[in-house]
């Protein structure tokens, strides 16, 4: 799974996934990639998100959306907090593994996961690009 | 900051052992095109819409969107880029299909598009943002889906398009205790039933 989050110019945020779900799936299982909420969401007043895994948890907790759904319910929860929150406790005790890459509305960055790894970067306006797999 | 932008092409169980030198900087290189082709929209003053997208599409495979920048060049060398599950490079299904799905959102009007079963559409992320873009819904699939990215003039491929050895390797050694290859699969791999199992299926590196 591929995606993307952005926060442009105008202040405005995207988030973008795309898939082709998982190895030897049943060939109509359709995964968190396309489900708004589950692997993509944008609110621009919080954050945009796009979630990699196993998708049948990424369904079932709206992983997505949890996060968003912490800065917006919560009090003065960060994207950090709450991006670490779904993936390091709700969807780890779940059993889901996992992560997502996360843009909010200052253009902060969060890039989380309970696996032993994930392909991952950000740039900002600098342009150097950064780029990781591993811890 | 004034423009930011984070991507993932992935993430799971990644042991480093699988990831020569020359692989993972094949996967960084990779990574950073993407980086640089959503970059280059935003400091032009893009759309984040339009920076992921192009991202995206880096990613899934095929790359035309930045016409005379500077950047092309490097773009060259990633044109049909198979080291992503998605696009070029999609993992097959128990079936030995590749059915590729994709989504957007755009954060300031909450308007979304999605879509799945797609066999032909070569950039599935595109798919889903004219149906965010032209349609009253937000998830269309399958062959209706399809039929809207051929009249809206996305590039549609043979389904071949997205066959990668790596990929059918993959598809072959998943545990041999489970339904045998449908009558869909290519003929001369029937001797060889890829097989799917709850307890066993490794679901990386599919996402």
């Amino acid at each position: 799974t591929v995606g993307a989050c952005a926060l442009d110019t105008h202040g405005d945020l995207a988030a973008a996934t795309s898939t082709g779900g998982k190895t030897n799936k049943w060939t109509y299982r359709i995964g968190d990639t396309p489900l708004i909420s589950c692997g993509t969401y944008a609110e621009n007043s919080y954050a945009a998100v796009s979630g990699t895994g196993n998708g049948e948890f990424f369904i079932r907790y709206a992983v997505a959306y949890d996060i968003v759904a912490q800065m917006k319910y919560g009090a003065n929860v960060s994207l950090a907090k709450a991006a670490d929150k779904t993936i390091h406790e709700t969807m780890k005790n779940a059993g889901g593994e996992g992560g997502v890459v996360a843009v909010d509305a200052h253009g902060r960055v969060a890039l989380p996961f309970n696996t032993t790894g994930m392909y991952r970067g950000f740039i900002k306006e600098d342009g150097v690009p950064h780029v990781a797999i591993f811890h | 900051s004034r423009f930011a932008l984070v991507l993932h092409g992935g993430a799971g169980v990644i042991p480093p052992d699988s990831l020569p030198p020359p692989t993972r900087e094949k996967y960084v290189a990779a990574l950073k095109e993407a980086l640089l082709a959503g970059y280059t929209v935003l400091n032009e003053g893009g759309t984040s819409l339009d920076a992921t997208e192009v991202a995206v599409r880096v990613m899934e495979g095929m790359y035309d969107a930045l016409g005379e920048s500077r950047w092309r060049w490097l773009m060259m060398f990633f044109l049909d880029c198979p080291l992503f599950n998605a696009g070029k490079g999609a993992v097959f299904s128990r079936d030995g299909k590749n059915m590729c799905e994709a989504s957007i959102m755009d954060g300031r009007t909450m308007k979304a598009g999605a879509t799945t079963l797609l066999t032909t559409v070569k950039n599935p992320i595109s798919l889903a943002r004219v149906i965010k873009d032209t349609t009253p819904h937000v998830f269309i699939a399958a062959p209706e889906a399809e039929k809207l990215a051929a009249e809206s003039g996305l590039e549609i491929v043979d389904p071949s398009y997205f066959f990668t050895e790596h990929r059918w390797k993959q598809h072959l050694e998943q545990p041999a205790d489970s339904p045998a290859i449908s009558e869909s699969a290519p003929v001369h791999y029937k001797d060889q039933p890829p097989s799917y199992s709850e307890k066993d299926a490794d679901p990386y590196p599919q996402g």
